[in-house]
């Protein structure tokens, strides 16, 4: 259920795009639907990384951990005003 | 702000030292923050030129915002929020704009802080009246709203930098922090690592829980980590007590003044049935106990200003808040709902004392208005977060210091100065405080800087601002830390306090590069995958050399010593003041330390060349764990002085 879920920032090396793609939107896409049926990319990050965000259950987040080209997943974290 | 410009020398006489294309500048400065409030004449393009070829940015429509609110001051608008409505839900519209819109505040504070156009006759309440401007006001600003009601998400930071990098802003000023956490896990680090690849100078706020030790954010060395001081402004309100004893206090409070006549007293905690009655939390007073008095209330937990709401909605016709041991003798000023005054802790007890031992205690509150010229200032705000840097304690952490403490500057016209719903007032300026407010100051000031030496490097320009920053006031005296009332150390205030004019030219900088960062992150043993989601490259640290990170070329020193024995560092100045003589001056605070430096004296023939020097910290007696002690190293050729702090610290 979505309350099973959270928001992850998947970090993925770019330069592992197999030459199948040609976008690496398409790459990042395909790495979450490879563990996702339902999962969507909230953002992809071109600049100040190199991946994307996604919701995702902790299974779900292990499992795309261990697919090609994922350096890190990493949880959602809030920040506050100062 | 009215007061900051003059207070950092930034007046009409020091025009000429920051010489802008004409009327505006080129400059961008990017804020993360809660939006902006466009329509306030802080972002007035009157004057300015055509927005640079190089901006790749845009204004996004939304709730209450057009594209056509931008302008050529505020020319860039853009909101993120996938992160948060997927964690917290869709947006209450009612409650918040879904758009670059500014309902909070905060964001229309800090973005006018940093580079708002100038704007005569500005005030709160008719406090701090004078000509408000931003330190950079001929910059441009560009707007990233990723603060909601619920928070700021680290996924919608990255996406709003992510697109600030796209759209060319120079400068990112980010008043928000959480925690602390490794730098590969941490998305404000990590973005700011892009930015700062990008030329980018990344600037944030150091946060606010002080006076406690190693309470700090934002502590990568990539980014600029901003500490918060006090102005030489404040605003005087009198708690009068019936014994005949005065204290003086702060407050902003505008509206009817209490009868001229001593009334009623009640302390809060003698109001009240709740454990916690002494700090005016919601719902916790009794009106009949309460009607008709002034109430003392302590501070902590709730808003400050929310306890003169509960006291008024009570019944209550006045408040005299003091501080506790958290805040010491620091004396924030609110634009209360109802006559009220800040005292500090000194005063508050012994207050405390009289309206809990008094048989029939009475008091008044005297409103005296804006005073300037307050000495000693600047001081350390005790709330600004301190050292040691607790993920690396070999980079000494905040870098500098900054006006933080009651600083005006433009807000949104949808919330009142206090922020609470039931305050229904609206203007068009207000007084708040935070290293939020102390963070922008240095992002415009390094807008500046930026506008004068195009080509450097952020850690250029960092450095200028940190080993120009002053350490005492002009008698000679340090500076002081209000928590404690004794001299702050740089584990609170840093390199010291921002000096803009003397930073245009600081003779000697410390540079660095991203090869730099790279070998800085081998030396804290990073895995290649931590290392690459930091800085999204296949690095290789060379297993043949040896990576320090006491050799970060930072302008700082912090040691941590674990032993007898010798801990080197070595550093690398460049001469941006061109040819010159620089001798070293070493001070330090303990004899079981002897600090020496190789060599001793530097001799730059030319602009830009580089030399190298090795500090040999040699320990020959131990202190006991959790023992600090503090120095500086100070290069000069009789016109420049380029100061480092040193700190020592026994593990």
């Amino acid at each position: 259920s979505s309350s099973d879920q959270g928001t992850y920032i998947v970090h993925m090396a770019k330069s592992q795009m197999p030459s199948s793609f040609d976008l690496h939107s398409n790459w990042y896409d395909s790495s979450l639907r490879s563990i996702s049926d339902s999962a969507e990319l909230l953002y992809t990050y071109e600049n100040a990384i190199h991946g994307f965000s996604t919701r995702l259950t902790q299974e779900e987040a292990d499992s795309l951990m261990t697919q090609p080209g994922v350096i890190s997943v990493l949880p959602e974290h809030r920040y506050e005003l100062h | 702000t009215t007061r900051t410009p003059l207070f950092l020398g930034l007046d009409e006489h020091t025009a000429d030292l920051f010489p802008e294309a004409g009327s505006y500048s080129d400059v961008v400065v990017g804020v993360l923050d809660t939006g902006v409030w466009p329509e306030s004449k802080s972002y007035s393009d009157e004057g300015f030129g055509p927005i640079p070829s190089s901006w790749k940015g845009g204004c996004e429509a939304g709730t209450n915002f057009t594209a056509s609110l931008c302008n050529r001051k505020l020319i860039g608008a853009r909101f993120f929020a996938r992160g948060y409505e997927s964690t917290m839900g869709p947006i209450d519209e009612s409650k918040e704009s879904r758009s670059p819109r500014d309902d909070d505040g905060h964001g229309t504070h800090t973005s006018s802080t940093a580079a708002g156009s100038v704007v005569e006759g500005a005030s709160l309440l008719g406090y701090a009246s004078g000509t408000a401007r931003g330190m950079a006001p001929r910059a441009r600003v560009a707007v990233y709203k990723v603060c909601w009601l619920g928070g700021c998400f680290s996924s919608d930071i990255l996406a709003a930098i992510d697109k600030a990098i796209a759209d060319n802003v120079n400068v990112l000023s980010m008043s928000l922090g959480g925690g602390m956490s490794d730098y590969y896990r941490d998305g404000v680090a990590i973005g700011a690592f892009a930015a700062m690849e990008r030329g980018i100078l990344v600037s944030c706020s150091a946060g606010n829980a002080g006076p406690s030790s190693s309470s700090l954010s934002n502590v990568a060395p990539w980014i600029t980590t901003v500490g918060a001081g006090t102005l030489d402004r404040d605003f005087p309100a009198l708690a009068i007590l019936g014994n005949g004893k005065n204290f003086t206090g702060v407050s902003l409070f505008k509206g009817e003044a209490l009868p001229d006549k001593l009334l009623p007293f009640i302390y809060a905690g003698n109001a009240s049935n709740a454990t916690n009655g002494n700090l005016c939390m919601t719902g916790t007073l009794i009106p009949e106990k309460v009607k008709g008095k002034i109430v003392m209330c302590d501070r902590g937990i709730n808003a400050r200003v929310q306890k003169g709401d509960v006291v008024k909605a009570a019944g209550g016709v006045g408040m005299i808040l003091a501080n506790t041991a958290a805040n010491g003798e620091e004396l924030v000023a609110d634009a209360h709902l109802l006559p009220a005054t800040t005292v500090g802790e000194k005063a508050g007890d012994i207050i405390r004392h009289y309206v809990t031992t008094d048989p029939n205690p009475t008091a008044s509150i005297s409103i005296l208005g804006t005073v300037v010229g307050v000495k000693p200032s600047p001081v350390v705000a005790a709330f600004s977060s301190r050292g040691p840097n607790s993920i690396t304690p070999n980079i000494l952490k905040p870098d500098l210091i900054a006006p933080g403490v009651n600083i005006l500057a433009a807000w949104t016209g949808a919330a009142g100065p206090t922020g609470l719903a039931s305050d229904s007032r609206r203007v068009e300026f207000n007084i708040i405080s935070g290293t939020s407010m102390s963070c922008p100051h240095v992002s415009g000031l390094a807008a500046l800087l930026k506008s004068v030496h195009p080509e450097w490097s952020p850690a250029a320009i960092r450095s200028a601002l940190m080993t120009t920053a002053y350490k005492t006031y002009k008698d000679g005296k340090p500076l002081l830390d209000i928590a404690t009332g004794k001299p702050s150390t740089p584990f609170d205030h840093g390199a010291g306090h921002v000096s803009p004019t003397t930073a245009t030219n600081p003779g000697l900088i410390y540079d660095l590069t991203t090869e730099d960062y790279l070998g800085f992150l081998c030396a804290l043993n990073y895995t290649s995958p931590q290392i690459r989601s930091v800085s999204r490259r296949n690095y290789t640290c060379d297993p043949s050399k040896s990576y320090s990170v006491a050799d970060l070329n930072y302008p700082s020193f912090a040691v941590n010593v674990d032993g007898v024995g010798a801990y080197k560092y070595t550093r690398t100045v460049t001469s941006v003041g061109g040819a010159g003589t620089y001798s070293v001056k070493v001070t330090s605070e303990t004899t079981g330390v002897k600090i020496s430096v190789e060599p001793a004296v530097l001799n730059f023939k030319e602009a830009n060349e580089k030399k190298s020097y090795t500090v040999t910290f040699t320990v020959d007696s131990s202190k006991p764990s959790g023992s600090n002690s503090f120095g500086s190293i100070e290069w000069s050729d009789g016109k420049h002085v380029v100061g480092s702090p040193v700190a020592i610290s026994w593990t």
